[in-house]
């Protein structure tokens, strides 16, 4: 039930 | 080229051990500012920073950006060749097929010397986004990891509360639950065992304990971590080493119930 979230999510791809 | 000494192997040593189990291949990029790494693990849910200042080796020479890419367990069969206490050498040319590792002891006249060849790593270079925390907690390396050790024998998760109360690592799993509270509190005869909490407002968030104790691997490159939270953010946790040198993590968080 609970989602683990990536980084990708949170930090922009340089 | 690149010329790097440091005082002692076990600072390598430890930020590679600290680190090898989380990425396997990475780029170590060099320039005059010193040496860095930023590393993704495979699921793209934490993040290894680490900076070695130029001020913590001496010499340090790099004239231009060398980015040497290194298999971490290559790179550990060889730091095993080296006593904590050895004067450690990075040396690699402009455009190096190798990276060059030399351990001195202080004591003998023993010299050993070691090549690493190196990979072609094509790595995803994240931007990380200067954030103001809504909490930053200190506290001793030691104790955060007691504290992740103790809760990952009843979960895979810990949710970590910052309040004005203090700051509290909660687990719930199917044996029961369990807590641990901690308050600010200042050892003025060690100061490492000080905890200090700054708090701008009210965090509650969800980690993955595997990736925690994970970190907690570092815990003996410094006494002290830094834990930094802001809701719906990934979480940061920083082991500052000398020199402003430091080996950051950041992981991000879990969502829904």
């Amino acid at each position: 039930h609970q989602v683990q979230q990536t980084l990708d999510t949170f930090f922009c791809s340089r | 080229m690149l010329e790097a000494r440091l005082e002692q192997a076990n600072l390598l040593k430890k930020v590679v051990d600290a680190i090898k189990d989380l990425v396997q291949d990475c780029n170590f990029d060099c320039n005059d500012s010193g040496i860095a790494l930023q590393a993704m693990d495979n699921s793209h849910v934490a993040l290894v920073s680490m900076m070695l200042k130029s001020e913590s080796f001496s010499p340090f020479r790099c004239d231009r950006n060398i980015a040497l890419g290194i298999n971490l367990t290559s790179l550990t069969k060889v730091l095993r060749a080296a006593q904590n206490e050895d004067i450690l050498t990075l040396k690699a040319e402009d455009a190096p097929d190798v990276v060059n590792l030399v351990f001195e002891s202080a004591e003998s006249d023993r010299i050993s010397e070691y090549d690493i060849k190196l990979m072609d790593i094509d790595q995803e270079h994240l931007g990380i986004p200067e954030t103001e925390y809504a909490a930053t907690i200190s506290m001793p390396s030691a104790e955060f990891q007691r504290i992740c050790r103790d809760l990952m024998a009843l979960s895979e998760s810990v949710s970590i509360e910052c309040s004005k109360e203090g700051v509290k690592f909660a687990c719930q799993g199917d044996i029961g639950s369990g807590s641990v509270t901690l308050r600010s509190h200042t050892n003025v005869d060690k100061p490492e065992m000080n905890v200090e909490i700054d708090l701008t407002e009210p965090v509650s968030l969800t980690f993955s304990l595997k990736y925690l104790v994970g970190f907690c691997k570092a815990s003996s490159l410094s006494g002290q971590v830094k834990l930094c939270l802001s809701n719906e953010v990934p979480l940061l946790v920083e082991y500052a080493l000398a020199n402003n040198s430091y080996l950051r993590f950041y992981l991000a968080p879990k969502i829904g119930d």
